[in-house]
């Protein structure tokens, strides 16, 4: 269960503040799929990486199964991080010097006890559920806009994460691959993971279990849909 | 008017050769607005970056108003494109230690005669027509994607140029966003702008005059829509 109280998050760039996000309450349930849309520049992005522990929220308390993330260490946070999280970035955040399989088998590497023959194998699998095994030898340069969008994909599913956030992982895609992603998400979703997906495609949003809305940092809609 | 007659296009990567471009056949006519459309990896980016002069065919002819664009020396083709290309690229690709406002009035330094007045002018107006003035000193790290996104379409607008090449220029983008974009196209198109438009979004592929397909880097459709 995800848990957030009065979370609030500003930035500060030179004499500018920029309150990102403010007075945020929200539940996530354990096997939710929850879709959350909103201007460009209302916080998803932001709400996404403090749910993910890649940000501290400036204000609120956040908790994970009861536990108040703000007391755990850098290295604590990092288990957690990699043990049930899997992000798919909006900007995607492939690492350009490794080949697209050393970029899905990363997150992998994290998780003690994975013997390498099991790693290879999700490697392979997560990248045929993409449609990208035939370059899995490539470098990000050489690939399109959506194909590495769909690498991105597969490297935060290949662990089986007990929680998936995606920001906009159909935005550089066509219909045929967005579909395709969407009923990744989907099967994991039947299997029991917590999935938090960032969209502007109604279609995608209407298949989640509640719709969020933020406008400009506050929840705007808390909903069923 | 813009030709392109048997344009290919080969990428060599260790041992595979991928072929993003074969025998394009297109010609496109001044203040057309021309819609690319195709799954991803089909090869319109490629495409539009031919059309550009930010890479070369590998086989074929590229001619802009009758003139071979082979036969350009390099200094010749940045003097074309700078003065008559304005480009919004996938990846946005703003540049990260300038702030928004030097990243908009960039391409306009290349451009002689303009006084430094009309310059900032022209920065003012094109942040104002994208909503995003309030963060003109702000670097782009500091901004969410459909932020970047917004910016990188008023660096591209902000010269008023005759072609106008734009790669998924709403895909980060909510639809109050996206529909604002497209307006400052349109405009650009009413006062005489080519423009050729890569979108995954079907309403506003059909604000083109005219609809191309790719497939497997080859043209799948070349009708009027
Ligand atoms: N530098 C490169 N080296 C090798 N292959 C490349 C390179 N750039 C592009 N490609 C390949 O060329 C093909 C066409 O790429 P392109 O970027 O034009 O696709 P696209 O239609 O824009 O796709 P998307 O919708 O995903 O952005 C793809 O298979 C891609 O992997
Ligand atoms: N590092 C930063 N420094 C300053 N401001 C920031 C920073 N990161 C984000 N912001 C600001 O916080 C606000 C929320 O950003 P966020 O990335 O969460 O938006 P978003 O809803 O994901 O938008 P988009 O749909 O465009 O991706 C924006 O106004 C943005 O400019
Ligand atoms: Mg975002
Ligand atoms: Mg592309």
């Amino acid at each position: 269960l995800l848990e957030l109280r009065g979370i609030g998050k500003n930035f500060h760039t030179d004499d500018v503040e920029t309150r990102a996000l403010a007075d945020i309450e929200l539940s996530i349930g354990k096997g939710e799929f929850v879709s959350i849309s909103g201007p460009s520049g209302s916080g998803k992005s932001t709400l996404l990486s403090i749910l993910g522990l890649l940000d501290v929220p400036t204000q609120g308390e956040y908790r994970i199964d009861g536990q108040d993330t703000a007391k755990l260490d850098p290295t604590r946070r990092a288990v957690v991080r990699n043990k049930s999280i899997g992000f798919i970035f909006q900007a995607f955040n492939l690492i350009g010097d490794l080949t697209v399989e050393e970029n899905v088998a990363l997150p992998l590497t994290y998780r003690r006890n994975m013997p390498a023959a099991e790693r290879k194998q999700r490697v392979a699998q997560a990248l045929d559920a993409v449609n990208m095994s035939h370059r899995a030898r490539h470098l990000p340069a050489q690939l399109s806009g959506g194909q590495q969008q769909r690498v991105a994909v597969a490297r935060a599913v290949a662990g089986d994460p007990l929680i998936l956030l995606a920001d906009e992982p159909t935005g550089n895609l066509d219909s045929k691959n967005g579909d395709a992603v969407m009923e990744l998400l989907e099967g994991l979703h039947a299997n029991g993971a917590t999935i938090c997906m960032v969209t502007h495609n109604p279609d995608y949003a209407r298949k989640a279990t509640r719709v969020v809305e933020l406008f400009d940092g506050r929840l705007a809609e808390n909903g069923r849909s």
